[in-house]
């Protein structure tokens, strides 16, 4: 029975992607079979992992709108443990697309149903919305992964984000809960970066990752690589912060 | 008449606040008299300049779904020449709740109309999406700014954004061109930044703006004080360059 996390914070650009992609491959490091699905419209959990978008004829829009399997949109990485669902642009309009179906938050939990017992881990990549694909995922899920950029306007948004997860849970999913807060492209020399952490940990206290992330520049060259960061340079910071990351999840066995 | 400007771009994290906040403020700074549009339901813009999202009673959400005037959602602020309308979470609702409604793409448009003699410019702040809110905007202007973070996966995203603009262009707005790419948070001392200034300006050219924003650690602290960077620290390099491209927006006049 897989472990299902969602990669989620409705703040764009505070490392949803590269959390998604490099803790999902430090985890089939240590040899957990992993499934990475990709439900952004944007695809960049697709492309950093060295899939061509625009060549892929069966992603998660398929199995999302067209009723097929999750499994034909499934492909294999070079990693021997690491899966990915694919997306593409086609999933701009499943919002719409969705909006007269009954239970249509419901959909990516009875997709993930027919693959769950092939992994040990499913991680969702989400996009930067409280939209129908990001309600999906969190349904979907056991827990929520939130990457927090330690920036003024990502903590911000945090508040609406917990609301939002307490409204799935009552709602839709009762298992679900925060499987922690990673705090993201900390940078030591930045006054600002030190007081979002400070605060961030007086607030949440054992809700957040113990590894935080470093601003480390081999993490935004990956992707143009096709590669998560252990593949491109194992012995950066960036890759060390995500194997630590995944040491941490593994220890929490999924108790948060 | 009033120039109507969206600032806008699908990828998350990539200036689009920063840049609508920091350029309506030097605008502001030269007396033209300027608006800017809070149409995220993060409300960054809000918070930016100094309002809390909290207090507000009336949003532009009143006036995009209650039928409420523009004029009711606008406030002033402490720079002479520059007003706000503003936003809050209950705009979160407003693409599900637009879904039925004939003409919904030109909502923002007939809001814009009540106003726009009062100003010389309108600059609107969009979500991370490309749904029906950055659709409105996208509908209501005369033309876009897309802000461009200097990393792989914001280059990924412009072709997609380019298909919507043009696809606005012929269905709802035959005004609407591109005023200019804007590098952003570019490292003097990353390569791939470099890399990806070379790459936008040889397949833009002429679009992309001469001034590029620096990463400068100012623009990243003015919003926890609710002041543009003008106000907060006019010597940073970060209110310089939006000095810069202010100057450069005006002497392009709008024809670009
Ligand atoms: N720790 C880090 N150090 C340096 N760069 C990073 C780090 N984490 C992410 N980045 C870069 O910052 C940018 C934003 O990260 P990413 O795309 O993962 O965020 P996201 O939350 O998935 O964005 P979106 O909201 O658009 O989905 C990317 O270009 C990425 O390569
Ligand atoms: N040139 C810069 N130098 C340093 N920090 C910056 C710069 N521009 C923006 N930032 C910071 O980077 C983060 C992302 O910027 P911003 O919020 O403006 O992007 P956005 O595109 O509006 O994000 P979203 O997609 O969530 O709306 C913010 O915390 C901001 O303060
Ligand atoms: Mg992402
Ligand atoms: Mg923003």
């Amino acid at each position: 029975m897989a472990k299902i996390m969602a990669v989620a914070n409705q703040k764009g650009g505070v490392g949803k992607t590269t959390t998604a992609i490099n803790l999902s491959a430090s985890l089939a490091v240590a040899e957990k079979r992993t499934l990475l699905v990709d439900i952004d419209p944007q695809a960049n959990s697709t492309s950093g992992c060295g899939f061509n978008k625009h060549e892929l004829t069966e992603t998660i829009y398929q199995a999302f709108i067209r009723g097929n399997t999750l499994e034909r949109a499934i492909q294999k990485t070079t990693l021997p443990f690491l899966d990915v669902a694919t997306s593409n642009t086609d999933l701009i309009g499943a919002e719409i697309e969705l909006i007269d179906e009954e239970d249509r938050e419901k959909k990516l939990r009875v997709l993930l149903r027919e693959i769950e017992e092939d992994y040990h881990f499913i991680l969702i990549d989400c996009p930067p919305s409280l939209g129908l694909l990001t309600v999906n995922s969190l349904t979907a899920s056991h827990s929520v992964i939130i990457p927090l950029q330690c920036e003024y306007y990502a903590m911000e948004g945090l508040g609406q984000l917990m609301k939002t997860i307490s409204l799935i849970k009552n709602r839709l999913n009762p298992t679900l809960h925060v499987e922690g807060i990673l705090l993201t492209m900390f940078d030591t020399r930045n006054n600002l970066a030190h007081q979002v952490v400070r605060e961030v940990q007086r607030h949440f206290g054992g809700k957040v990752f113990k590894t935080i992330i470093p601003r480390n520049v081999r993490l935004s060259e990956a992707p143009s690589h096709g590669k998560p960061v252990i593949l491109y340079d194992i012995h950066s910071k960036g890759a060390e912060s995500y194997l630590s990351l995944a040491k941490e999840v593994l220890f929490n066995g999924g108790n948060h």
